[in-house]
């Protein structure tokens, strides 16, 4: 999970 | 209801008028929109019912496997209505000669035999949100923690599909069924447009945007 910043930065985020 | 709502606003593709027409200005055009698709879907999936309640983790495997099948099924829903072209945007509607230089006939070919079996079944757009949450909940990643929970979105999917043919289609008892055994045919067709998409990455011609790259690498 380490290596998907992107998907779990914009899944934490807002929409 | 909810999924009717949740539905992502539609993406132009805004092939660049820079540079001259070729396989590697088709394909960074469709890279480019997929990148770009691929943001909104994630807020989508934030969206359905259930989704955000699932832990992160969870979320995260969900997105990780289905994310091509959601992009083929969006990019199939919107092609119904064009006779053997795939609409990947109202402004980037491609024929097979078009997939044929691009590289893509073999992929094209596969996605319009999706699109004839929903022509078919004259799919509605209820039916379509259902289906792409249902093959979200439904992507078999290995890495689910909380197996019960995820179950438990399918159900309630699964559920929503079952009442909505119930008011709708009472003449055909088993069109959720018929729905359902389409999702076969999905997996496969989205296995190949990664298979395909990696083969690209692998050849570093075509620029790829970060999210894309990250999900692909994912289905390795």
């Amino acid at each position: 999970q380490e290596k998907h910043k992107i998907l779990h930065k914009l899944l934490q985020n807002g929409n | 209801t909810l999924l009717l709502g949740a539905e992502p606003e539609k993406v132009c593709a805004m092939p660049d008028p820079a540079l001259p027409d070729s396989d590697i200005k088709a394909l960074t055009t469709l890279c480019d929109l997929a990148d770009r698709e691929l943001v909104l879907n994630i807020s989508w999936a934030k969206n359905i019912p259930g989704f955000s309640s699932l832990c992160l983790s969870d979320q995260m495997s969900l997105l990780q496997s289905a994310w091509m099948e959601i992009l083929v099924l969006r990019v199939a829903f919107r092609s119904l209505p064009c006779e053997d072209k795939l609409v990947f945007a109202d402004d980037y509607i491609m024929d097979a000669e078009q997939a044929k230089s691009a590289g893509l006939l073999e992929l094209h070919k596969a996605i319009l035999q999706l699109v004839s079996r929903y022509r078919s079944m004259r799919l509605e757009k209820e039916e379509f949100v259902t289906l792409k949450a249902i093959a979200l909940a439904n992507s078999d990643s290995m890495h689910i923690e909380d197996v019960e929970a995820v179950q438990g979105l399918q159900d309630s999917l699964h559920e929503a599909l079952l009442d909505y043919e119930c008011v709708h289609h009472r003449e055909d008892p088993r069109r959720a069924g018929k729905l359902i055994m389409t999702l076969p045919l999905l997996r496969q067709t989205s296995a190949k447009a990664v298979r395909h998409f990696c083969s690209i990455k692998q050849d570093g011609r075509v620029p790829m945007h970060k999210l894309f790259l990250e999900l692909l690498e994912a289905n390795v």
